[in-house]
């Protein structure tokens, strides 16, 4: 495993601390988008389906389950919790994510490295990955005050993305025959998306002002 | 082979 790999799984760990830190420490998920918080739950069991089927490390089975016990815990304080549901901001949170799970099922049918159902599986995952955090980013948008946290978690999620990109360009130099379009087309794609938000985090810290999205 | 290899990613 290279360094790049290694503080892309690192920056995104940190990026779920944050976010459980925030809900669970001061009970609010206020400008947390629980569509997205859904996407990320749904492209983890998707995904991690071969979590007892194929092992790969210690580190991939235990990175595996942290993601999925917090992406169900995410989903669960949001909708279940009594204090966490009211800081909820439902009226903006409205992207209608259920309209992008078809078409990524879909394209996973479609385009995959083999037609079996844990291929189609994961592809699907990739592709749900790629613009799962849409609604997040159309809440930012409409969310006039961010707190630090909520904007450290979508740093840090983009940050994950942008380092994997560095370790894929790493492993193609360094391993045989490393070529995977399909998570590559998905994984830039899913990283031009923060492109937008990274601009104004980056002008937001410089100028030491509160971050704000032009709507 | 060439599949499986992006499986050890997160």
């Amino acid at each position: 495993m290279n360094l790049f790999r290694l503080a892309g799984d690192m920056t995104h760990l940190v990026s779920v601390v944050v976010l459980l830190l925030k809900i669970h420490t001061i009970k609010s998920c206020a400008g947390v988008s629980l569509k997205t918080q859904e996407l990320y739950a749904l492209v983890f069991a998707a995904r991690y389906l071969d979590l007892f089927v194929h092992f790969v490390s210690l580190y991939n089975t235990v990175m595996k389950l942290v993601f999925l016990a917090s992406s169900f815990t995410i989903v669960w304080y949001m909708r279940r919790h009594k204090i966490v549901r009211r800081t909820y901001d439902k009226e903006h949170d409205t992207f209608r994510h259920h309209f992008i799970v078809l078409p990524c099922l879909v394209l996973g049918l479609l385009l995959n490295e083999k037609f079996t159902f844990r291929e189609v599986m994961w592809a699907f995952s990739i592709y749900l990955e790629a613009v799962a955090i849409l609604p997040q980013l159309v809440l930012l948008q409409r969310t006039r005050n961010i707190d630090n946290l909520t904007a450290q978690y979508v740093f840090f999620l983009g940050a994950y993305r942008v380092l994997y990109i560095f370790n894929w360009i790493y492993r193609y130099f360094t391993e045989p025959h490393f070529v995977h379009w399909i998570s590559w087309i998905a994984g830039i794609v899913q990283t031009l998306l923060y492109g937008d938000f990274f601009y104004y985090y980056i002008l937001s810290w410089k100028n030491n002002v509160k971050l704000e999205l032009p709507a | 082979s060439s599949g499986s290899n992006l499986k050890d990613e997160l």
